[in-house]
């Protein structure tokens, strides 16, 4: 189960 | 992180911290639109709401609570500090920002990257922080000349979008499937809107004379 990208940017 | 994200995100920081510093050192905000100072906080109010439920890094979470707290604080000297708020030219600032708002939330309720709350604002936020900065560039056309600080804080604005497209290109050709075209195509317009700004900016640089737009 791949984990939703997660927003890493500012 | 890439060199261009973080480039990006220091001169991001650098540009709330010299606005910061001037109506804070010498209590004036003449030149600024509270306009966009205000667009700017909902821009991070709605683009943060993930800051207490996904952990990315220290370094993710502080810099998120120095632009919430600055944009914040920016909006309060404006509107409610005793000396500050007397240099604001409020009718000078005539832009109906709400007329950004409104278009931009239903934009985002129709392109977004999932039909989710939280998904939605951060779509609208993208989408406003594109726009944010048309008041402070009317308010310059407006006021004609402007001082060296509000210069500097807009060219450090215009940068730290340019910056994050270089780190969206490096990313799109260093990550498998990274592709995100909301952010890239708001992104993209944002610093367009910069453009005559840039130009004007570099100019007076160049030429060492006072920055002015033309009316």
């Amino acid at each position: 189960f791949q984990s939703p990208p997660q927003k890493d940017e500012l | 992180m890439n060199i261009f994200r973080f480039a990006g995100d220091m001169t991001h920081l650098a540009s709330v911290l010299v606005l910061l510093l001037k109506i804070h050192t010498i209590k004036s905000c003449a030149g600024v639109s509270l306009k966009t100072q205000e667009l700017y906080a909902i821009v991070f109010a709605t683009r943060y709401l993930d800051i207490f439920t996904d952990f990315i890094s220290l370094y993710n979470t502080f810099m998120k609570l120095v632009f919430l707290g600055s944009s914040f604080s920016i909006v309060w000297y404006m509107r409610s500090h005793k000396i500050v708020r007397r240099s604001y030219d409020k009718d000078q600032d005539t832009f109906r920002h709400y007329f950004l708002i409104v278009p931009c939330l239903l934009l985002a309720m129709i392109i977004n990257e999932k039909f989710t709350f939280r998904e939605v604002l951060w779509t609208f936020s993208l989408f406003l922080e594109a726009v944010a900065i048309l008041p402070q560039l009317v308010l310059l056309q407006r006021t004609r000349n402007i001082d060296n600080l509000t210069g500097q804080y807009i060219f450090l604005l215009g940068a730290y979008r340019a910056f994050y497209i270089f780190n969206w290109i490096y990313r799109y050709f260093t990550e498998p499937h990274y592709v995100h075209w909301i952010p890239w195509i708001a992104g993209l317009l944002q610093t367009l809107l910069y453009g005559d700004f840039f130009y004007y900016y570099f100019h007076s640089w160049k030429n060492n004379k006072k920055l002015q737009l033309p009316a």
